[in-house]
């Protein structure tokens, strides 16, 4: 008989009355009796690892491939066969129709006398697009009937490159919540492009960081970029690759700069070149000291965010925040203050305190937000104040969770990182 | 391995043995029916089921057929069958008619994933609620 895993021992039924497992990171193995004949060994664990990266991309789940664990320790198998195959009673029924199916204990069997092929072909069964949707089936999802579902029960022509739905992804998060996890810093990355005709349009795109990894998010899908996310060096050349501690853009008529802040250092970032500058144009080297490069403000800092509307840069540590102007490179007076005191809570009792892990002014909704752990506060803008004067300047809103504004935001386990 | 002399393996010989058996008619198509759920398994059959320990029915190809593939049904079988084509046609996106007509065939004949679309499972409530699950132990 296949290995049947114990059908209780580590599932609970969750609210919408299907199993789910009751732990999130989960091993998976392609057991070596159940090889395909079509594809090598590397071939398939490669389309096997990427598939369950899909699923971790989009739920709370990690995956790891574990090859050296007894069997029984093993929460998902994999297994190809023809006929009757790996000791399980529902026998394949050769070329066509049934290519796969999955038992709820935590096997997928796939009929090894489909054509399967990789991710690269545009011939045969999709082995990437059978092995998603049985390891939906694993993880508790039911075949659903809606066009682009990736629970279809009928396999739909390999289309260029398939990708999981806002409603594949709400059906998991579902079963197993949403994606919640403290961020290192967030910001729109603002940068110009020419037009053919010559002119300059200024984009931008919103990241998010946490540690060493980014996620680029795309605002009008409501989701973050496919294959996210991915190691900071990729894509951030020359900040520190185990993270960063605030990201600030200075933009004014006379100045623009970029910076990221680590522990006592800091860089300044060529946009145009997407690396850090080694010097700049005055010869000082990079990375810098904070406390060089802008006197009275302590190191390190949790987060920092510069306000166009006075040129200062607020720099957040701990319970305080400290003003700091770039016209006159120096402290503002006055300051540090409590960050109650120049962002004080609209709602009594609902304020992060201190400790902010971000400052993020959004271009896409025109607000800045504070973000600490899994929450944020929105500042009430000065057009709110406009319109409902008795709300404090810079008032904190009442909290909301991250994962309710920006979805999506998942980890993937390390060893699936770097596909 | 199968056999094939192209470089792109393009020509792969499939013995007919490993073809899947075309559905072309209603005795099939009543098997590719409660295979997937949308035909329940009758009293008896649920019977069997559970002192057998298998929350799946393998196919039970007792069933008489004429030699054009009709099926000897009673009144209620055959509503049956008819309802359950509906419903197949329906979560496929095809006409609804309750005739086994070429859509219905070609759509039965589509690759595809070989776990029910209906809950197989005589009681669903059953604390292990599974898709395919063997339980050893036959008292569950």
């Amino acid at each position: 008989n296949s290995s049947l895993g114990n059908p209780t021992g580590n599932r609970n039924s969750s609210k919408s009355g299907y199993m789910a497992f009751s732990k999130d990171v989960l091993r998976w193995r392609l057991i070596g009796e159940g090889y395909s004949s079509q594809l090598t060994v590397d071939e398939q664990r490669y389309i096997f690892r990427l598939a369950f990266r899909m699923w971790s991309e989009v739920s709370p789940l990690e995956f790891v491939e574990d090859t050296w664990s007894p069997l029984e320790d093993v929460d998902i198998k994999l297994g190809f066969g023809t006929g009757r195959h790996l000791g399980c009673n529902q026998k394949f029924d050769g070329t066509g129709q049934e290519f796969a199916h999955a038992w709820f204990l935590g096997d997928i069997h796939f009929d090894d006398d489909e054509h399967f092929t990789g991710p690269s072909s545009h011939t045969g069964i999709s082995l990437l697009k059978v092995a998603v949707h049985e390891i939906g089936h694993v993880l508790g999802l039911p075949h659903i009937y809606r066009p682009g579902s990736i629970m279809q029960p009928s396999y739909l022509p390999h289309e260029s490159s398939f990708e999981m739905d806002w409603m594949d992804r709400k059906a998991i998060q579902h079963l197993y919540g949403g994606c919640k996890g403290r961020f290192s810093t967030v910001f729109d990355w603002i940068r110009k492009e020419k037009t053919p005709y010559g002119d300059v349009k200024i984009r931008f795109n919103t990241y998010f960081m946490r540690d060493g990894w980014y996620w680029l998010y795309e605002n009008r899908n409501n989701r973050t970029r496919y294959g996210d996310p991915v190691a900071l060096q990729i894509g951030w050349h020359g900040i520190p690759s185990d993270g960063v501690d605030a990201y600030v853009h200075v933009w004014s008529r006379r100045r623009e700069a970029v910076y990221f802040f680590k522990g006592l250092q800091f860089w300044r970032y060529d946009s145009e070149n997407d690396r850090v500058f080694r010097h700049d144009s005055e010869g000082r080297r990079y990375p810098r000291l904070i406390s060089e490069g802008f006197p009275g403000i302590p190191s390190p800092i949790d987060s920092a965010f510069y306000d166009r509307r006075d040129s200062h840069i607020y720099f957040f540590r701990r319970a305080q925040v400290y003003a700091f102007s770039v016209e006159t490179n120096s402290l503002a007076s006055g300051f540090p203050k409590h960050i109650r005191d120049v962002f004080p809570p609209v709602e009594s009792g609902d304020h992060p305190d201190g400790s902010i892990d971000a400052a993020y002014f959004s271009y896409s909704h025109n607000a800045l937000f504070l973000l600490k752990g899994t929450r944020f506060w929105r500042v009430v803008g000065s057009r709110e104040r406009w319109r409902r004067p008795f709300l404090p300047r810079n008032g904190l809103m009442p909290h909301k969770e991250v994962d309710q504004q920006w979805f999506d935001i998942c980890d993937v386990h390390p060893t699936s990182l770097k596909l | 391995e199968k056999l094939f002399h192209n470089r792109d393996h393009s020509d792969m010989q499939i013995p007919t043995s490993h073809q899947a058996p075309v559905i072309t008619d209603e005795y099939e198509a009543e098997l590719f029916l409660s295979r997937y759920g949308f035909i329940k398994p009758t009293q008896r059959e649920e019977i069997q089921m559970k002192q057998s320990g298998i929350s799946f029915m393998p196919l039970s190809r007792d069933i008489p057929k004429t030699s054009h593939g009709k099926v000897h049904k009673s009144e209620s079988e055959s509503q049956a069958f008819v309802s359950a084509l509906k419903e197949f046609q329906m979560a496929s996106g095809l006409p609804v008619t309750g005739v086994f007509d070429d859509a219905t065939k070609d759509a039965m004949n589509k690759p595809r994933c070989g776990v029910p679309d209906k809950e197989t499972d005589p009681n669903p409530h059953l604390e292990n609620k599974s898709l395919l699950t063997i339980s050893n132990d036959t008292h569950k």
